[in-house]
């Protein structure tokens, strides 16, 4: 199955 | 000193209705530009951005950058006390930690003043940069709210793929498989019936239905809605406020290990 990914993984903290 | 006007005090009633189950804290950044708003929900799965422009108000003045933490469903609670065509006038500054509602009534014989209590909310912003996008689709709002409340009764993931001719919404459970297909259609007699694909490349993304369902509860701020797909990145689901801004949510997708 697919897994749930973050957003943190795209765009980063500014 | 803070202060802006809004013609319809619904319009932001609306717009907080429509993300405060998504995000139930938020901090209003106010500028010279405008109001906005950059959130995401607890699980850092999807994140909502607001934009109010400045000249999208009847009048607003902002001295210098601030912040305003709310609570959204406090703030819900405040903005359904408007009346149906009252005018909002929102008032903060930064001597105290409050931020006012004024409603007035059409023929201003009523004037309501609510003062809602400003919170410290710490969250992490994330730079979310301008991308080009492999497919992108516009289609009327409420289509997209019927095909994800529709195949949210069929399964809890969908796949959307977008190819040159149309784009497909698919998904499966249990009780079995449902598939979706819409059609590029530009001959409608109102521009918001149409259906727009663009598409660099095709693309192929699984994302959890009960965001985008739960997206879609901004269905009523615009008669159509855009969807941004790039492989294995957020997808944009974007509502364009007429005159005065936008609301954009984005999701991760589901990722195969």
């Amino acid at each position: 199955a697919a897994r749930q990914s973050r957003m943190a993984a795209f765009f980063r903290a500014v | 000193m803070f202060e802006a006007q809004m013609a319809q005090a619904a319009l932001l009633k609306q717009i907080i209705e429509s993300i405060r189950e998504l995000i139930t804290e938020a901090t209003f950044e106010v500028s010279g530009t405008g109001m906005m708003l950059q959130a995401m929900d607890s699980s850092h799965v999807s994140l909502v951005a607001l934009n109010l422009r400045s000249d999208g108000f009847q009048l607003f003045r902002a001295d210098r950058p601030f912040s305003m933490g709310m609570n959204l469903n406090h703030m819900a609670k405040m903005l359904k006390c408007a009346g149906k065509d009252d005018t909002l006038t929102m008032r903060a500054d930064e001597a105290n930690d409050l931020v006012t509602f004024l409603f007035e009534s059409p023929g201003n014989e009523r004037l309501a003043e609510f003062e809602l209590k400003l919170m410290d909310i710490t969250s992490e912003n994330l730079g979310i940069p301008d991308a080009e996008y492999s497919a992108t689709v516009s289609m009327p709002s409420a289509e997209f709210q019927r095909i994800v409340k529709d195949l949210g009764s069929i399964g809890d993931t969908v796949e959307i793929t977008v190819t040159k001719d149309d784009v497909r919404f698919a998904a499966s459970g249990d009780i079995g498989n449902a598939t979706i297909k819409c059609r590029q259609l530009l001959d409608t007699e109102k521009p918001e019936d149409r259906t727009l694909i663009e598409m660099v490349e095709p693309v192929n993304l699984t994302f959890a239905l009960r965001y985008l369902i739960n997206f879609s509860k901004a269905t009523s701020l615009a008669p159509s809605v855009t969807i941004k797909l790039s492989t294995e990145m957020p997808v944009v689901v974007e509502y364009k406020l007429s005159d005065i801004g936008y609301v954009r949510f984005y999701l991760a997708p589901k990722i195969e290990d």
